[in-house]
């Protein structure tokens, strides 16, 4: 299973829905500071379920809709579609899809190839293929100096924490 | 658990060597080591580093390249433990110089043949190294993206 | 002391406009407010920045580079209350993209004409706009330093 | 005045001598990751003064002495050169250096044009030049970084400290 496509509207810098087609193998993405390379990675987290604002670098989830001068406020929505040849999500389907939709109503609503479910059930499905919301298969900007300063007894921590 | 952690310490540690060795062109070695072998829990875990020419030196008293290095090799021997079908790294050369960026995005080309790799990266290093490359860019007000070519043959 | 205060927060923050619009190419707009004019020890100093094309952003919720680029310009507004015969700055182009690590390294070579700057970098951006660029390497376990030749053309 | 020329020789990385001549304008060093550039800029601080190992990145001043298998403890002495035509150092010469030497044994001795000096001594004639071990002419490797997420009220009170 690898991610074929993230779509991504409303959510942080992007406001028209925009979307990145992705394949196995080694992506790079770059571009000028402050375009929103590293909103496409809070959007990914975002899909995926993750419910700290701080952790997509928000102040709140309303935080994250996209600000813009001329329309009111609108939602954030991120899709990520999932290549599931292998069956490694529980799904009886090539493409599996996972969105989330928030709307600074409140509300937040997740959705499986189309299907609306509760965050629950998406992240049960989800982690039958290892795919979660966190971990260390995702390094955020900076996580690196962060982590090269820490002491013998939390690197120790961080091992024990993960088994 | 005492078990359990032993196997994963070993499994990580021999993973941090080899990365460590791939990314001082296996004239460097590395190394991790529990400060309390018998009880691990109740002491830490070191690093060691021994950069080609260099004495060997821990953690603490590397320069911030080096230390970049070792944590980039700790981090990918930690994914190890449970193989995920996706990483996505933002940034993880930002204090490589050159021949370092090189050999990271040539590491990271090589794991990502079974699987799934998405770097950001400000550098030219890594970019001409990619499968794909996209451009994120800023229009009207809003985040566009675009398909870059990519080369196959490194600019440097 | 009040007023020794207010006149270097203004001095400050005029450098520090024209600094940021010199990073923007006169696109942006930056600036730095006391929360509390009145009584300025009772509250903080904010930085609000206008990147081109988008919406003032406090320093807060700028993007890593763009932190960087705003820190930059602060410190060198910083430096011009006590202005010193030479500056010496350790990788302050880190996490700035090409395009800011040119206009970093045209602003320091212009402010280098009546001064002197040292600028330690991994960027070719930064090192080919130099009067001088020294290589240290290491040889026999011993930091070794050499001349290498400057470029007048900048390769990008 | 300017720095004119810095020589360095057992300290951290560098073992015998290097003397590195600079001039006005721009000039920039660079190399490979762990080579010694940054502790050139720490030698700099050495030689003007700087009493905390910490800030010299050492965990003791006898960290600072170059360790090398072969030989034992050596000293650790670094030069800068000023070039002084404009006499801003009030000492009648062209060229002013100071040097900062420090052994094993815990000797640290001063010397301005060769001549022993206190430290003090060193000190009161540079701050008539406006040089000093610290202040924000001397930017450390991620500072700027650390600098980036400073709140609201440090950022005022570095500004107060600076008047
Ligand atoms: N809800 C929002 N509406 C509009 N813009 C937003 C919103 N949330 C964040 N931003 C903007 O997103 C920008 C940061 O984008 P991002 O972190 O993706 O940049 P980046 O491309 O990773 O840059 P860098 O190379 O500097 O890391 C900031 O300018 C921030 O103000
Ligand atoms: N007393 C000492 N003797 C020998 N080596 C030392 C001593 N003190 C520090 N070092 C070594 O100096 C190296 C760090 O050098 P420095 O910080 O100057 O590197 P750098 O060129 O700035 O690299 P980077 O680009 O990664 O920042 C470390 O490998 C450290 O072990
Ligand atoms: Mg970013
Ligand atoms: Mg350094």
């Amino acid at each position: 299973v690898f991610i074929k496509r993230i779509d991504i509207r409303g959510f942080k810098t992007f406001s028209k829905k925009v979307s990145i087609s992705l394949d196995r193998g080694f992506t790079v993405i770059t571009g000028p500071n402050g375009s929103g390379k590293s909103n496409i990675l809070d959007g990914l987290k975002f899909a995926l379920g993750e419910l700290s604002p701080k952790e997509l670098r928000g102040a709140s989830l309303s935080d994250l809709v996209h600000k813009s001068q001329a329309e009111g406020a609108r939602s954030a929505h991120v899709a990520v579609q999932f290549e599931n040849g292998d069956r490694r999500i529980p799904i009886e389907s090539d493409l599996v899809t996972i969105s989330r939709e928030f709307s600074k109503g409140g509300e937040g609503i997740y959705r499986l190839n189309g299907r609306r479910m509760s965050r629950k059930q998406v992240q049960d499905i989800l982690s039958s293929a290892d795919i979660q919301v966190s971990g260390f298969n995702m390094i955020a900007q900076h996580a690196i100096t962060r982590l090269a300063e820490i002491g013998s007894e939390e690197r120790r921590r961080i091992l024990e924490e993960l088994i | 658990k005492r078990d359990a952690f032993m196997s994963a310490f070993n499994r990580v540690n021999d993973t941090f060597q080899s990365l460590f060795a791939e990314m001082t062109d296996g004239q460097g070695h590395g190394r991790m080591a529990l400060e309390n072998p018998d009880s691990p829990f109740e002491g830490g875990l070191d690093v060691f580093l021994q950069f080609p020419g260099k004495p060997e030196l821990t953690m603490g008293s590397a320069s911030g390249g080096e230390k970049s290095v070792a944590t980039v090799c700790y981090l990918l021997a930690l994914q190890q433990i449970h193989p995920m079908p996706y990483y996505v790294m933002d940034e993880i050369d930002a204090h490589l110089d050159v021949l370092n960026t090189k050999r990271l995005a040539t590491l990271v080309r090589s794991r990502s043949k079974g699987s799934q790799f998405i770097v950001i990266s400000l550098k030219d290093t890594t970019i001409s190294r990619a499968d794909r490359v996209y451009g994120v860019f800023q229009e009207k007000g809003m985040s566009q993206v675009i398909s870059l070519p990519a080369r196959a043959v490194a600019v440097d």
